[in-house]
């Protein structure tokens, strides 16, 4: 028996907003320790990987390790049903082809099941070796998303280039050039207006407009959005969950001829 | 003109 039950179901919602135009499907591996997922996007350019951990979960039962293939669209149709304020609880049996999901109205007074059929799915798990980067830069998540949006206007590529002064990003097409820096910030009321940047070495890289814009769908989801950046490696943008997990996407760098 | 590495590149399958 798995169970899962989520009081801030609209966690649960904001999350499929942001896989679910990466991802047309996903495995859930569910454990005694939580809920992970890892995918690539189609073209094999980004890599997704969520952590939902069980003491997040108001309640949390996995008796077995079950994988739950699921059609990201279909989950998507479905966790629409769902208000804001509902709370989520998804549940199978052991080796089941089918989950459910149950809303509940705050106050009980509606309740709601949706049954959903599994699939399988031949997915392979990469490994992600642990990397120490040179830079981690913490931004303002709806800057970042703002950032990205307005570069894309210019090309189709978006340099990011990290300095002990700052964050530069920059774009440059058939229209002209654009440039953001970000110096980093003093003391700030609120944490999560912060932009704080810890530089080991300068590190500049390129990447695809289109999957930055992708990974900004996750802005709903927490204040700051981290990015870890070492020459040469995949590109990693976090979001918190919450007190329940992260949402982590990877992005290879574009390289030159 | 800039080319795309695929993830795969970097991450191996388990």
């Amino acid at each position: 028996m798995f169970e899962a039950r989520l009081v801030q179901g609209s966690l649960l919602k904001k999350v499929m907003e942001a896989i679910k135009d990466l991802l047309n499907e996903a495995s859930f591996d569910c454990a005694h320790s939580g809920i992970l997922l890892q995918a690539m996007d189609n073209s094999h350019v980004s890599l997704v990987s969520l952590n939902l951990r069980k003491e997040g979960f108001d309640k949390y039962r996995c008796d077995r390790n079950i994988v739950m293939g699921m059609n990201l669209t279909s989950m998507s149709k479905i966790l629409k049903c769902a208000s804001n304020d509902d709370i989520i609880t998804m549940k199978a049996q052991d080796s089941a082809d089918t989950v459910t999901f149950v809303f509940e109205s705050p106050n009980q007074e509606k309740v709601s099941e949706y049954e959903m059929k599994l699939m399988n799915l031949d997915q392979d798990q990469l490994g992600i070796p642990e990397t120490e980067y040179c830079c981690i830069i913490k931004l303002p998540s709806g800057e970042f998303a703002r950032i990205c949006r307005d570069l894309s206007q210019f090309g189709e590529s978006i340099v990011i280039s990290c300095t002990k002064e700052g964050v530069k990003f920059s774009a440059a097409g058939d229209i002209g050039t654009a440039n953001i820096k970000l110096a980093q910030t003093g003391t700030v009321d609120k944490e999560e207006d912060a932009v704080i940047v810890d530089m080991q070495e300068p590190v500049t890289l390129t990447f695809s407009c289109k999957y930055l814009n992708m990974f900004t769908k996750a802005t709903p989801l927490s204040p700051q959005v981290c990015l870890s950046m070492s020459p040469d490696v995949p590109l990693v943008v976090e979001y918190k969950i919450g007190e329940i997990g992260h949402i982590r996407y990877y992005l290879a760098p574009r390289i030159g001829d | 003109i800039m080319s795309q590495k695929s993830i795969t590149s970097f991450f191996k399958p388990n």
